[in-house]
């Protein structure tokens, strides 16, 4: 995260490879599942010997004896649909629900989050340096209308995206933070709005963040889950 | 700190079955753990393999063959594992082949063997006894010829000759740093013998079979799962840690035909390791190092060595199976970068048809999902029970295994898939030309529960 500061994001999962090295983040929507990006998978139709879904800290390397740490292999993919660029990964047991581990909100179906929507990225990624990366870092960015991003990306922002609002001083995803969440406060709530996605250049002055949005494939979450 | 294991080649969830009339001849030891099974198995002359098997009960039983179709056969049976004396079933030789105990019976030239008890039309005085291992007409080694394993031939012309046993370091050739090699040398350019990957001593390690399924981490066999220049193993000896293995290359024309077929170049495959084309600086827009420069980042993938993993100038490459396409950056401060802006290639199949809005009244004949998976017929629950089905949706249309929306999916017409890794997915259908996604705009009030929420003082956590 690219001009972003430490911060508490209790559903950003840090998902590790089989060496436990961070490669991307995801989002707990409920203790068996983690939502991520297509893009930082090989596939979707094989198993994920050695993968990881790391829960419960704000370190990227937390030490050993961390109490709070939850390590849960992952077990399962499930591919979204072909546009979405998205994936459900299965954990192999319950993620044990505390104050430092929660599950985000979904959004209702469809839904479009309006302007100037209090909303946040969290990653473990690359700061550009801007932050410390060994801890998780949180950036305040606010929701534009897809009109207004389309200004900017020459009308290629499609229904299923949304887009936050560019700072001068350039804020933004960066390399091993796709996959995690856009979250937008809804009430005294953090609902998952965005999934982030690799995009041209990181936390660039003056250009919007492109998520995917996360209310087109509600639907095709819940079925994942129930079935 | 030698197994006694490493004599053995293991067939996971595989029995040797013996036939109806020689099944006496199998001997059941009870109640030994695997490592005395096998070493039992090692200092007995009638035992060449052993089923291993752990439910319901531990068992070991030790059989006079290793698996051909005359005395025995090879089952599933996934509570068994099945231990092979190497040296019966190697098709090629270690050092001078004494221990060979295969099965060619035809020398160099083509001359079949003379039977070893025989005395003709060669006399001579060796005579066959259980150690020995001079079985029928095999090709052998009593007397530790350079030739290697050997034979008197029945041409009475020629008394014997040499059978031509490949060694194992080049029955099977490598190409470029050997990842992909399968072979069976088990011992190290310097001799030492391998320790097996499923073991723990006399050295710690990482590469679990059962982590890396794809690095085919069998047996004590040499490998490469880490991208080392060669393939090498950890060693028995517990002073030496690993070393690397000595193993032919390929001749390099067999290696460049290999590779040009699966190279991509505006997008890349699984992790991209074919992945050719120029992108040659990091998402956040850092140039790359070069490849052949070892500035800022001192690092191992010289080309030369790696010459088939393409890497070029300063171009984004997977030399070493990491998730995706990557490379040294020009900044001191960060050494390597995921290339993740590269896209990947689409892998779903030609649509083969197309529905209307959201495909809920599709009555088509498409039954194979966008990767291609034949569907399950909705009446069956193998491999998947299915929720969803002609008894739940009488409505729907579910015959066959045809693809279908009974659930009214905002994405399109779905099927259970025959595939047991995924239940089930969208079909090779597209939307018609000029349908459209509606997206509603304003919503109410949402109330949500249970979700969402945290706590916000941060340094009680960060403590």
């Amino acid at each position: 995260i690219v001009n972003g500061i430490p911060g508490n994001s209790p559903w950003t999962v840090s998902l590790r490879d089989r060496k436990g090295n961070h490669f991307c983040g995801g989002s707990l929507v409920n203790s068996r599942w983690v939502i991520s990006t297509k893009q930082c998978f090989s596939s979707c139709y094989v198993d994920l010997p050695g993968y990881s879904a790391m829960l419960g800290t704000l370190f990227r390397d937390p030490q050993e004896d961390e109490p709070s740490v939850q390590v849960i292999p992952l077990t399962k993919i499930v591919c979204g649909p072909s546009e979405s660029q998205l994936v459900m990964l299965q954990l192999e047991f319950p993620a044990q629900f505390n104050e430092r581990v929660s599950q985000i909100c979904l959004p209702p179906e469809r839904y479009i989050v309006p302007e100037d929507t209090e909303c946040e990225i969290a990653g473990w990624g690359e700061t550009k340096g801007t932050g410390d990366e060994t801890v998780l870092n949180v950036a305040k960015v606010p929701v534009i209308s897809n009109s207004r991003c389309n200004q900017y990306f020459r009308g290629r922002v499609r229904e299923n995206e949304m887009c936050t609002n560019a700072f001068q001083g350039g804020v933004g995803a960066c390399e091993k933070d796709y996959g995690g969440p856009l979250a937008c406060r809804n009430s005294d709530c953090w609902v998952l709005e965005g999934v982030i996605i690799p995009m041209r250049r990181c936390g660039h002055p003056g250009q919007p963040n492109i998520f995917i949005r996360v209310s087109v494939y509600v639907d095709w979450i819940k079925k994942v889950m129930e079935m | 700190y030698r197994s006694p294991l490493n004599d053995f080649q293991r067939s996971e969830g595989r029995e040797l079955v013996p036939t109806s009339w020689n099944s006496n001849l199998v001997q059941m030891l009870p109640n030994l753990n695997l490592e005395e099974c096998a070493s039992r198995c090692s200092q007995s002359l009638d035992c060449r393999a052993f089923n291993y098997e752990t439910r319901p009960t531990v068992s070991c039983k030790h059989l006079p063959w290793v698996a051909d179709r005359s005395n025995a056969e090879v089952k599933r049976n996934v509570n068994c594992d099945l231990y092979e004396k190497k040296v019966y079933v190697r098709q090629c030789i270690v050092g001078k082949g004494e221990d060979y105990r295969g099965k060619v019976f035809t020398t160099k030239s083509g001359l079949t063997c003379q039977q070893w008890w025989s005395k003709f039309p060669h006399d001579h005085w060796w005579t066959p006894t259980a150690s020995n291992g001079l079985e029928l007409n095999y090709c052998r080694n009593p007397d530790g010829d350079n030739i290697g394993p050997w034979c008197y031939t029945t041409d009475p012309e020629r008394r014997y000759e040499s059978c031509n046993i490949p060694q194992c370091k080049d029955e099977v050739c490598i190409t470029c740093n050997g990842e992909d090699y399968r072979g069976q040398v088990d011992h190290t350019a310097s001799g030492k013998e391998c320790q097996r990957w499923d073991q723990q001593h006399p050295h710690q390690h990482i590469y679990q079979p059962e982590k890396y399924p794809d690095k085919s981490l069998d047996d004590n066999y040499c490998r490469n799962p880490d991208a080392s220049p060669v393939p090498w193993c950890y060693t028995t000896d517990p002073l030496v840690e690993r070393e690397n293995c000595n193993i032919s290359k390929c001749p390099t024309v067999q290696v460049e035909k290999r590779q040009r077929s699966s190279f991509t170049t505006n997008c890349f495959r699984g992790r991209g390791e074919d992945y050719r084309g120029k992108i040659n600086e990091t998402l956040s827009g850092i140039p790359c190092q070069k490849w052949n420069a070892q500035y800022p980042h001192e690092h191992p993938f010289y080309p030369n060595i790696y010459e088939c993993k393409g890497l070029e100038e300063n171009y984004c490459r997977n030399p070493d199976g990491s998730e995706a396409p990557w490379c040294f950056t020009s900044v001191p401060e960060m050494r390597t970068a995921l290339c993740l802006q590269i896209k990947r290639c689409a892998d779903d199949i030609e649509a083969e048809d197309c529905y209307q809005e959201n495909g809920k009244n599709y009555r088509g004949a498409v039954r194979k999902t966008r990767k291609g998976v034949t569907c399950q017929r909705w009446n069956v629950n193998t491999p998947h029970r299915t929720k969803i089905n002609p008894l739940t949706h009488p409505e729907a249309n579910l015959t066959e295994n045809y693809c279908r929306n009974p659930d009214g999916d905002q994405h399109g017409p779905w099927c259970y898939t025959t595939d047991p890794k995924t239940e089930f997915d969208y079909c090779a259908i597209k939307q018609c030309a000029g349908e459209k996604v509606s997206l509603t705009e304003q919503i109410e009030r949402v109330e949500f529960s249970e979700c969402g929420k945290r706590e916000d003082r941060i340094q009680s956590i960060l403590r």
